[in-house]
């Protein structure tokens, strides 16, 4: 699978959504 | 007979090699095994692998003794609800968990020996209508229940002497969480599937739910097993127990897919094919490596990140198999038949 079919990814995704997340 | 159709049917063969058996044990007195394990146990200074089976009132731990023979050390009853699984604690010592119920879970409960009363004992962690259950690293269970009006998914922190030292709510999906699997490598990170056909993220630390990522129309219901984290994506394996054959290759026993957390997108990248024919059931699975008994009888075992059966393990002329279950550790497979018979084989 190819960046273009899942999108920009990031290496620190979980941490991020952890941010955004609601508490 | 069953395996020479399944080799030939298969486009590299499993390897005959890849499962050597090791040793065997018998319950004398359980005619309707429900599930085996295996535990490592410390005594007198000494760390083992020991084997658990599981009938519906009683849960027995076996001890090795040379040569390629068990004895089994202390039998748990428990004879108001029946058990019905056996929950593995990753990297515990000296405590076996168990599910006990009717149709669905009612009670997870710890077996364990006391020092302190020179005992072996039974303690309750949790009660409920409880629809999935994980034991997780560091003495962590987590599980999801349902009420008529609400869904709770919680984590228990588990104490050596067998009773909970803490406990932390996570923010439930709306749909019903179906099962868990722990992500390799994040401790933190917790990932589950629910009845709606989606994958869900939680921080286990802050108990946010951080991602509901639907897996796919074109898949049949998914039970997810296991979870890595690598190069920004988090690749899942996943079983459908109630797949049909929707693939050139067959019945797909376990798929890995890949979920980009921060689109919720997701890609195919392998199929763990049957090929035509024979069913699988609810299976299991050891790092990369997933096991299963089939319809037929026979356990296959498929190596996940190349999409390939690596070994089956044929009924005999004892019958058929109906459980398998890895050892922890890499210690091997477990595969046991109804009559209470287990066999342990290398992989």
């Amino acid at each position: 699978c190819s960046e273009s079919d899942l999108g920009p990814i990031s290496l620190n995704w979980f941490e991020e959504l952890s941010t955004e997340a609601p508490p | 007979d069953v395996a020479e159709p399944l080799t030939a049917a298969l486009p590299d063969g499993p390897r005959e090699e890849s499962l050597q058996f090791v040793s065997e044990l018998k319950e004398p007195w359980c005619s309707g095994a429900v599930d085996v394990g295996a535990v490592w146990w410390a005594a007198a200074g000494c760390r083992e692998l020991r084997v658990v089976t599981a009938c519906e009132s009683a849960v027995s731990l076996w001890q090795p003794r040379a040569p390629a023979c068990w004895a089994r050390v202390h039998t748990w009853h428990l004879r108001e609800i029946p058990v019905i699984q056996i929950v593995p604690l990753p990297d515990t010592c000296n405590l076996v968990c168990v599910a006990l119920g009717e149709l669905e879970i009612g009670e997870i409960r710890l077996l364990l020996y006391s020092s302190d009363t020179d005992s072996f004992k039974h303690s309750l962690v949790k009660t409920g209508n409880i629809k999935a259950v994980v034991g997780l690293k560091d003495w962590r269970l987590v599980s999801s229940s349902r009420t008529m009006q609400e869904q709770q998914v919680e984590m228990v922190f588990l104490s050596e002497t067998g009773g909970s030292k803490d406990r932390q709510t996570l923010m439930p999906p709306e749909e019903t969480v179906t099962a868990f699997a722990e992500v390799e490598g994040m401790s933190e990170a917790l990932v589950g599937t629910t009845a709606g056909n989606s994958v869900v993220v939680w921080n286990l630390r802050t108990g946010q739910l951080l991602r509901k990522m639907h897996v796919g129309y074109s898949y049949p219901v998914s039970i997810s097993h296991r979870a890595y984290s690598d190069s920004g994506l988090l690749f899942v394996v996943l079983s459908h127990p109630h797949g049909k054959e929707s693939e050139p290759c067959g019945s797909p026993a376990f798929r890995v897919v890949a979920f980009n957390p921060r689109t919720g997108r997701s890609a195919p990248v392998t199929s763990s094919c049957l090929p035509p024919g024979p069913a699988g059931r609810r299976g299991d699975v050891w790092d990369t490596a997933g096991a299963a008994v089939l319809t037929s009888g026979a356990v296959a075992v498929w190596d996940l990140l190349r999409g390939c059966c690596t070994a089956v393990l044929p009924p005999g002329p004892a019958g058929q198999w109906a459980l398998a279950r890895w050892a922890p550790g890499g210690a091997g497979l477990l595969a046991g038949r109804r009559d209470g018979t287990v066999q342990l084989y290398r992989y």
